[in-house]
């Protein structure tokens, strides 16, 4: 019954931005028919963004969303998020609490009561350790300011203190369950209108080698048909490492010359195979037949600093590539 | 790509992630242009594989033959570019990655 939705002035990273809003049916399009809600609609949004040249998710480089689990509690509403697949190498940077708020109009007070100022709404956090039947540890109670009519409005809360005390203490499941003031049934908004959280972070693993495998590849690429289990991919770098242990007693890493007499006639030189301008001036020249002694004489300074003048490369030493032929 | 020149260059290559069975929780892109490096770094190298300093002594040496085993430097990203991901993670929450690397835009011999 609504139509596009209204962002909210909290970091949500949406307010502000150039792009026009792509309408969601577009958006989610791309998702399935599975996944067609806000949450879905905004991380495309932010793909859209962020996949700009340059362009960095607040300063990190992740962004995960949450999509919440509905539970009912003494008769209400409450949402719970599962925040457990954050990976310990992920430092948060913000998190934030997207929620749609229906209009105050909707919620009137009771009949007889004298009219007053409407309550104002609260949204209470709380993290939940795992196993317990309590309600929680309450992490925070944000008041909420109520849209004007006649529509209902999507709004953004900064939680990321709430987050990261949840990750500190361990107890990555939190609960959110709005607190109207009055007898409106809360937050309980189906389907497309349910809340979500998203954690901007920087993920400190992703410039490790083949960190793209370590979240994207889930299944070994060698294991049809082959009996010996392999190592988890990428799980961690011992193949690397007793490759390298195999040959440290190799000549390639011995970091001595060869003796003498190893060594053997020098090997043809590769000739070149480009033209005169792409090579580099140095190297090409030393290998070059030499004018002779009387013509270097005679233009030899001339030549070297008009070469040098006009080189932009390294000259290389022709005299140390003369005694190295020689040897 | 046979008619592309020898010497170290960079190479054109789309990457599907349908093709490598990653598109079940990738939702975007769904294939990137990777590109890749190939090609000869013999000496005398040109200008434009821009070899290090470490490349051209190596490349000289080896050309000398004064060291026997000594290679020729390899074909390898000079200059590369990130790539975003959106992708599902396992409890199938919409993630968002930005990955270094991912794009080659220049090649070099090193």
């Amino acid at each position: 019954s609504h139509t596009a939705p209204a962002w909210s002035a909290a970091s949500d990273g949406l307010r502000g931005d150039e792009d026009p809003q792509p309408s969601p049916g577009d958006a989610t399009a791309a998702l399935g028919p599975g996944a067609q809600d806000m949450v879905a609609v905004h991380m495309l949004r932010l793909y859209e963004k962020y996949s700009r040249r340059g362009a960095r998710p607040g300063a990190g480089n992740t962004v995960r969303s949450f999509r919440a689990r509905l539970d009912v509690v003494d008769q209400k509403a409450v949402y719970v998020f599962n925040l457990t697949s954050m990976q310990d190498s992920e430092m948060i940077l913000t998190a934030t609490f997207h929620f749609y708020l229906e209009p105050q109009r909707r919620w009137p007070p009771a009949r007889g009561l004298a009219a007053g100022p409407p309550a104002r709404p609260h949204l209470l956090l709380r993290s939940l350790p795992h196993n317990a039947a309590t309600q929680g540890l309450l992490r925070a109670a944000l008041a909420l300011a109520p849209p004007p009519p006649p529509r209902g409005l999507w709004q953004a809360r900064d939680i990321s203190a709430v987050v990261q005390a949840a990750r500190r203490d361990g107890e990555l499941l939190l609960s959110a369950q709005l607190d109207p003031g009055d007898k409106s049934p809360g937050l309980h908004r189906p389907g497309a209108h349910a809340p979500y959280i998203l954690v901007y972070a920087n993920d400190l693993a992703i410039s490790e080698p083949n960190s793209v495998a370590v979240t994207l590849q889930r299944y070994d690429p060698f294991q049809t048909g082959d009996p010996e289990p392999r190592p988890a991919p990428n799980g961690s770098s011992d193949p690397r490492v007793r490759r390298a242990a195999a040959q440290a007693s190799g000549p390639l890493h011995d970091n001595e010359l060869p003796g003498l007499h190893e060594r053997r006639a020098p090997a043809v030189a590769h000739g070149p195979r480009h033209h005169k301008h792409e090579l580099w001036p140095g190297p090409l020249r030393a290998l070059r037949p030499r004018p002779g002694r009387r013509d270097r004489r005679r233009k030899g300074p001339e030549l070297f600093a008009a070469s040098a003048a006009s080189s932009q490369v390294l000259d290389f030493d022709e005299k140390t590539m003369q005694k190295a032929r020689r040897r | 790509q046979w008619d592309e020149p020898r010497v170290c260059s960079r190479r054109y290559l789309k990457v599907d992630f349908a093709d490598i069975g990653w598109n079940e929780w990738i939702i975007s892109p769904k294939a990137f242009d990777a590109y890749y490096c190939a090609g000869a770094c013999e000496f005398p190298m040109p200008k434009v594989v821009r070899p290090s300093n470490h490349a051209t002594i190596q490349s000289i040496v080896r050309a000398v033959g004064v060291v026997p085993g000594v290679p020729g430097p390899c074909c390898v990203p000079d200059k590369m570019s990130s790539l975003g991901v959106l992708f599902l993670d396992e409890s199938r929450n919409v993630v968002l990655k930005v990955y270094p690397n991912m794009s080659v835009e220049t090649c070099a011999c090193r």
